[in-house]
């Protein structure tokens, strides 16, 4: 199983429709500061991780609607979308490919959101998408992402919270 | 539950003090529990000893070796609980040109088997890659990317006379 | 006590604003007071918005732009109250290509009135440099050092060549 | 005033008698990883900080004596000394040159440790030292001493910790 695209609608400093085609083996993201690539790391942690705590810098999850940028108005939902290629049905999906989407949008009254999930397009409960990306093993709270930054928090932990890490593998 | 812990100690700890003697060229390293009959009451502690070097605290190591340690540690973890893909953002920041090297070597032996994508600003880490993804932003404030896959089979162009870097 | 600290903080605040547009490339920043009426009580806010992008809170800027803001912070409360010596540590580590050459050009200006010594590892910081100290370490675990006075004045020997990077 | 030389004996990695010699205007110390060139910051900052709290990554002070590196023996006292310009008599003592010594040996039980200061190869009481520098505004409390990860220490910090930074400069 493996990553062949990411699309980004108003996600981030994503303002048009962007897909993102991936391969397999080793790609690597470049690019000057504040470009944009910890974002697209985020649109994955966005669609793999909806119950996790793990941080997407946003304050709120309205913080990932698109802005606006320099001059354009500011968005008001925001998409992402990862496509699996499933031919080994890693993903217990009975389909080659395998689309998971999650959608947010802001609120009339700009107050809160509403927080969609879709697998191949159809409209999915977070505890069945939940479900999904555990059996999958693609949840986002594995070791198999590493952040900007998770190095030097490894680096300055305790070693009560170095030994925590093993307990939760376990 | 004591007796799960400790077999996910070995393993980690065996993956841990391979890939450490790997990335740092011929160093080495260990994890130790702090208490060794009832380890859920102590912490881990990492020591390292990095090649011709003497073994020293954690704490005394160079900033370019605690990370190369840090980023051992993870990759011990990640060989216990394998994934189909691995996402690594800046790992190599605080490495100088050898050791990022030797970390994107690795990354590169490891794709044969998964699936990597590693965002780095570094050199010798997209040349050791087989797609670039160059990210730029335009001046209103939104993101352009730009695809160069199979970049092993361009026999002149380096992929950083492309993006400007 | 409090008009003390109101004085500090303006004199800051205006270093901080013309130092963040110098090594952003011309983006602005200020320093805001939580507690306007009583400072004391309450923090200090950093607000930045890089060239050509909205206002985002700090924690949603880029790596290489915090470490961008964070160094303007300090280069700030430098400039309140010079020193005739400066040692900076790998202050470029986050820092693209083009960030760092304008920290280090930033520096250049500086050192005409004061003696600046940074630790980098970047090649950008190297060439803005008036003199290099090369640190090696030996296979016994002994360090080297080797020193290259003017390397402005050297024509066609580009500093790292000659240090191997 | 500028500093014109260190010169390290068995400090940290520095095992022999090494002489750095600096000149005005800006000089870049590079190398590979762990080659010692923070150990010449920390260097520094143990001649000029004798009263801070500012961490020299050294559990102990006896830490930062030359370990014996792969196959020396530990040496017993490591001594660091800066070499200052000092023709415009900035540091308030009459001599065109200042030297400021510091020395640490560790003691026969290798318990404890002695720490010595000498200003132009005299002997010098901490209070002494401590009044020279705060002087001469060269004391390592100051902003003019970014160290290794300071930056991300600043990135990190809560509000209330940034304003105290403030606060300590009133
Ligand atoms: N909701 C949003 N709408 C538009 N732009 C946004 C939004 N949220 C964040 N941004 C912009 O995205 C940029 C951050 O991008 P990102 O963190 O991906 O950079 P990066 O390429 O990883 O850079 P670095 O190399 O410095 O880590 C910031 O400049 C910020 O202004
Ligand atoms: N007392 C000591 N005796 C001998 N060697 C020591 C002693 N204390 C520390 N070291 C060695 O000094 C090295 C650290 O050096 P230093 O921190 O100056 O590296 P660096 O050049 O700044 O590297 P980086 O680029 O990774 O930050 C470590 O490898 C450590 O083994
Ligand atoms: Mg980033
Ligand atoms: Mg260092």
């Amino acid at each position: 199983m493996h990553l062949k695209e990411i699309e980004l609608d108003n996600f981030k400093s994503f303002s048009r429709k962007t897909k993102i085609p991936l391969l397999e083996g080793y790609t690597a993201i470049t690019g000057p500061n504040g470009a944009g690539k910890s974002n697209i790391s985020d649109a994955i942690l966005f669609v793999l991780g909806p119950k996790s705590s793990r941080v997407i810098r946003a304050g709120r999850l309205t913080d990932l609607v698109f802005n606006g940028g320099k001059e354009k108005r500011p968005a008001k939902e925001c998409k992402a979308s990862l496509i699996f290629d499933n031919s080994d049905r890693l993903i217990p999906i009975d389909t080659n490919e395998v689309k998971l989407t999650r959608l947010v949008r802001i609120s009339d009254n700009a107050e809160g959101y509403y927080s969609y999930f879709y697998v191949n397009d159809k409209k999915s409960s977070l505890g069945e998408f939940d479900n999904l990306l555990a059996n999958a093993r693609i949840s986002a709270d594995g070791y198999n992402f590493v952040q900007q930054g998770d190095i030097t928090r490894i680096v300055e932990m305790t070693n009560l919270e170095r030994r925590r890490i093993l307990d939760d593998i376990a | 539950k004591k007796v799960g812990f400790q077999r996910i100690f070995g393993a980690i700890n065996e993956n841990f003090t391979k890939i450490f003697s790997e990335l740092s060229g011929g160093g080495e390293a260990e994890l130790l529990l702090e208490n060794e009959e009832d380890p859920l009451s102590g912490g881990l502690i990492i020591k390292a000893r990095p090649k011709d070097k003497k073994f020293v605290r954690m704490e005394a190591l160079s900033g370019g070796e605690k990370s190369l340690t840090a980023l051992s540690f993870i990759f011990a973890i990640q060989a216990y609980q394998p994934s189909p893909f691995y996402l690594l953002d800046e790992v190599d920041m605080f490495l100088d040109g050898v050791n990022a090297e030797n970390v994107s070597r690795a990354v590169g032996r490891s794709s044969k088997n998964a699936q990597f994508i590693q965002i780095s600003l570094r050199k010798v880490t997209l040349k050791e890659a087989d797609h670039i993804i160059g990210v730029t932003m335009q001046r209103e404030g939104i993101t352009d990317i730009v695809m160069k896959p199979n970049i092993g089979d361009i026999p002149d162009t380096p992929p950083e006379t492309e993006l400007k870097l």
